[in-house]
């Protein structure tokens, strides 16, 4: 099918199971066509995909980490995945106004298999050198979203640690240490690993020490030696 | 360029390794 194709069908609002499978589909054309092809698909379906996740994360579904609205959920997420895989993608994902604050949106402890694709793209976002500030907008976003629930801004990502999936551990550090790595300032880095430890963060290394997982030591190791290195620093 | 694709990939690969945090 052509890119707009798939913006016509998005276009007519499918719902449920037409929605999923639209998008799975759409999925593997953004995988497998060349970037021309996501070319024409572009802002458009972009701005599209954005509109459908806003509206699933709205959505009030039970049971709400098992209906099709969080298996629509997901599969945008992977399709944001694909259509960043270039660099027409990635600048469109990262010029959208929504693109960002969506997907920190999408960080959702109660989805596990979910919070772990969600987490690694954006730790992606944050080390991208060109522009240099998308940490900061990583960032802003967790804050003024944790602040609108009235929560602490790293609850979520110390709650996707808590769970059992060694796979969402070791995603949640990975986001953890690209937010902090690509901070400039010293001061600030120490400031941002403080609250993460005072929140439970430094209970909680002490069981990912023991987990034999070389996803997750390689995590632990970034992050205890960069912790040391400010701290010698300072 | 501009029909390289892989970017995403590279992005998390480097970041999976621990390359991504190596300090200059």
């Amino acid at each position: 099918k052509s890119a707009l194709i798939y913006i016509q069908e998005l276009k007519t609002d499918p719902r449920d199971a037409q929605l999923l499978s639209c998008l799975e589909s759409l999925r593997v054309s953004l995988n497998n066509n060349p970037v021309s092809w996501v070319q024409t698909f572009g802002a458009e379906g972009l701005a599209l995909l954005l509109a459908f996740l806003k509206k699933l994360q709205d959505e009030r579904e039970e049971p709400v980490n098992a209906g099709i609205g969080v298996k629509c959920q997901h599969e945008i997420i992977r399709c944001l995945k694909a259509f960043m895989n270039n660099k027409h993608g990635l600048k469109d994902m990262l010029t959208s106004e929504e693109g960002i604050p969506l997907l920190v949106r999408s960080i959702n402890p109660k989805v596990p298999h979910m919070m772990v694709d969600v987490v690694k793209l954006l730790s992606a976002i944050c080390i991208l050198e060109h522009p240099g500030n998308t940490h900061e907008r990583v960032l802003e976003c967790i804050t003024e979203q944790a602040e609108e629930q009235e929560i602490e801004r790293f609850q979520p990502l110390l709650s996707g640690m808590s769970k059992n999936s060694i796979t969402l551990k070791a995603g949640c550090m990975q986001l953890i240490n690209a937010l902090i790595s690509r901070v400039e300032e010293l001061d600030f880095r120490i400031h941002l690993r403080s609250e993460l430890m005072r929140l439970g963060l430094k209970d909680m290394l002490k069981e990912v020490r023991s987990i034999e997982n070389e996803e997750l030591k390689v995590q632990l190791q970034v992050f205890e030696e960069q912790a040391d290195e400010d701290s010698e620093d300072l | 360029d501009d029909d390289e694709t892989g970017i995403m990939d590279g992005l998390l690969e480097a970041l999976q390794s621990g390359a991504a945090f190596k300090r200059k």
